[in-house]
């Protein structure tokens, strides 16, 4: 319990400094590969288009593959390994604000690891989580995680073209989101084309 | 630690449990919806016409999904909900054991919740571990995972068929895990047709 008090304090801390600098966080969690890391690359440039400045903290189990990834786009980026920890946690996050310039970001994606269980109990001090699966893990991927979509905000359902290939009844995924979280909005988008992506932005920067 | 050794200590009592009844037991890992269920049903069939019979433990967070999929192939199935744990462990493999009929089963599938950190340091005391990844992942998939697969012993690269349309380089993958784990087999499979399963299934059963 008290490792997650802790954690919880320095989320708010997190929230506190962001806030100070103008900056607004969202949290992309989801399954291993179901399209974080495209959801940031296609969001950069529409956020450009509108007039906003985004930054990343991409955290991953080991290496940089989602960094160099992010980098390319060329927004600000900090690279954040969590080893045998499954899940980012608010103290890797208030090491990445420290090493971010804050200033020039209105926007920070935080990418967590690729884990459908352990990043729920840890908050960061983003004002959003977003959680992001595919047609390709089957359509049983909502009804399996309660948790995951009981504790997000936002949900993407990614790879929409491989849904009839896999055997993926989008439907079914949407309504098990709709069960676990009513209020849950639902978007579903292709990020390789990124169809979808305009109003599920609008979702994400709407207060 | 104290919890990582009592946790050994259960899984070579299974281990024990599992050779006085003559059962050879494989836990299957990998990441959320690599089609680990699916090689389960796909096994079935070809394990019968081999003189050989089927069991399973069927490990996810929520529900039953997995379990019953199994139970429709006509062998024995045991369901282990892991909730808030992130990966199976010896003693809940322990409780399936006792709820199974272990004098009708010569091979044993137990299938780890989807995840790709965790269930490494918990061993379950199988013979073999065996790492289903799939190409819709994303072939950085290997590399992000050091532990998973140097803690494994043969590996599955599936969903080959959807390769070409996630931009997925197969090759890139297979050289990955021979980087980590230079003795690891590889096998690349398509678990909707089937293809590639004969030779994934003597390499399981190769002593
Ligand atoms: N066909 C198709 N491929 C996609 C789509 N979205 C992402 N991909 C591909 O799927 C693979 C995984 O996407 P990523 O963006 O790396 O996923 P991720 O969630 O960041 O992965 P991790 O951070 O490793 O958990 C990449 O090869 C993408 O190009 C989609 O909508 N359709
Ligand atoms: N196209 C294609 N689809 C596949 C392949 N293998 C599995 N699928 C589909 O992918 C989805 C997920 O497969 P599962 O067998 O449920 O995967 P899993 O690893 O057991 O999933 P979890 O237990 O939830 O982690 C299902 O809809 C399968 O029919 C494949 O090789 N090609
Ligand atoms: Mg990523
Ligand atoms: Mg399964």
């Amino acid at each position: 319990k008290d490792i997650f008090d802790g954690n919880t304090r320095l989320a708010e801390a997190n929230a506190r400094h962001l806030k100070e600098h103008g900056v607004r966080a969202f949290d992309l969690l989801g399954a291993i590969g179901s399209g974080k890391t495209a959801l940031i690359e296609k969001l950069v440039p529409i956020l450009k288009a509108r007039g906003l400045r985004a930054g990343a903290i991409a955290g991953d189990v080991y290496g940089d593959d989602d960094f160099q990834r992010i980098v390319r786009t060329g927004i600000p980026a900090y690279n954040a390994n969590t080893g045998k920890e499954c899940h980012l946690d608010a103290h890797l996050v208030e090491h990445g604000l420290e090493h971010l310039p804050l200033n020039d970001i209105d926007i920070l994606f935080i990418e967590n690891v690729g884990n459908m269980v352990c990043p729920t109990d840890f908050q960061l001090g983003a004002e959003k989580r977003i959680v992001v699966i595919s047609a390709t893990e089957g359509d049983d991927v909502v009804n399996k995680h309660p948790m995951m979509f009981r504790g997000g905000d936002i949900a993407v359902i990614n790879k929409v073209d491989l849904a009839p290939l896999i055997g993926s009844n989008l439907d079914r995924m949407e309504k098990d989101i709709r069960r676990y979280n009513p209020e849950m909005p639902v978007f579903r988008t292709n990020l390789k084309t990124g169809d979808g992506t305009e109003r599920l932005l609008d979702a994400i920067l709407s207060e």
